[in-house]
Parts: structure tokens; sequence; C-alpha cells
């Protein structure tokens, strides 16, 4: 069975948007 | 790039490709902010507040082009136009109603591709200040970019005076938009 992680939309922008910086230090 | 699935999908598996789609989106919005003069100059933390804050409105700004209003369509990135009615009744209710309002008010603008760019650099910068330690900067950033934007629009319409204020009055609307949808909820497959 799937299992699935449920964010809301803001959550999922902040998420990406510190990976992104995380990356690019 | 399409609202369609195939049979075979499930609702879960389209609902799972609809959350995806964000992922590219708010990627393109994080270099175009670094395009922005002077927003790299801002400390780290600030650059990051902002955009947490602001991503959403600037996408929002970005998928105007998308929505017909007078038609009430939306062309998805496969070149498909679907109306709002068949998008309903696939669930995608309250969000692409506000959408489609808030794009025909500022569609009815006729922005040029150039003043749609610095507007929604100015939307960035202008997002929640909640969390931001050096606010003196970004408030200086802020005067900058609206500066131009007055600049830039005034001088190609001179006899226009009305223009600039009532795209100033979608800053609102777009922090409305944000309140009202941001924490819609979308669902990733873990693996």
């Amino acid at each position: 069975p799937k299992t699935h992680r449920v964010m809301t939309l803001a959550d999922h922008i902040s998420h990406i948007i510190t990976q992104d910086f995380a990356r690019n230090q | 790039s399409c609202p369609v699935a195939p049979a075979s999908r499930s609702s879960q598996e389209v609902w799972e490709s609809f959350s995806q789609c964000f992922t590219p989106a708010v990627k393109e919005v994080v270099e175009f902010a670094k395009s922005i003069p002077g927003f790299q100059m801002l400390s780290q933390h600030d650059q990051v507040m902002l955009l947490k804050s602001g991503t959403f409105q600037v996408l929002m700004v970005r998928f105007c082009s998308l929505f017909e209003p007078k038609e009430r369509t939306v062309t998805f990135l496969n070149g498909q136009t679907y109306s709002l009615a068949s998008l309903r009744a696939l669930g995608m209710g309250s969000l692409l109603d506000a959408m489609f309002d808030f794009s025909e008010k500022l569609g009815s603008l006729g922005l040029e591709q150039d003043e749609m760019a610095l507007f929604m650099a100015v939307v960035l910068v202008s997002a929640d200040r909640s969390g931001i330690v050096e606010v003196g900067a970004v408030e200086q950033l802020q005067e900058n970019l609206i500066k131009a934007l007055r600049s830039l629009i005034t001088s190609r319409r001179p006899d226009d005076g009305t223009l600039f204020p009532k795209l100033l009055l979608r800053l609102p609307d777009l922090r409305t938009l944000n309140n009202q949808h941001s924490e819609k909820l979308l669902a990733f497959r873990i693996d």
C-alpha cells in the first residue's frame, strides 16, 4: 500500500525554498 | 500539464500529479528572485522569509496568462483548453474561481511583459514582513522597485494616471488569495 505525505501548499513552498538554499550554500 | 488523466489512473494519482506540478514552478520563482537587482544583497535569512511569504502570490500573477476570464477557460501546459465547469467537475473549485476573478482584474490593465515581471518583483518584496530581520533593507528594496515600476508604466502611458494606483490595488487582492488558499492540502506519495 502507498503512503502519502500530506502538506499544505504553503508548507510545500517553504520546503522547496529551504532545500534550494541549503543546496546552494 | 493536463487535468484529465487516463482512465487507468486513480484520483489519488491525479492528485499526486497535480501536487507535483507546483515543485518546478516554485523553483522558477526562486531563480526569478535571484535575478531581481538588490534581492541577493538582503541577508539569506530575509531572502528565504520573503520567498516563503511571497511565492504563492508571485505564482498567482504568473499563472494569470493561462486564464481566459471572458470564456472562463484555462489553458494547460499541454496546450489544451478546458472550461471552468469541466475543471470543477474534477474537483478544482474555489481556488480556480478566485484565480479567474484576479486574472480578469489584472488582465484588464493590459500590462506588457516587462511591466508584469517588474510587478512580480514588487509582489515578492511586498510579502508579509513577520520573520524579517532587516526590515529597513527590505523596505528600501521595495521602495526602489515600486519607483522603477511607476516610472516604467507612467513613461509609457503619460495620459493615464489611474493605471499605477489600480495596479498597486492588486497587492491586497493577492494577499487575500494567499490567506484563503495557501492552506489547501497537497499529497505526495512516499516511495
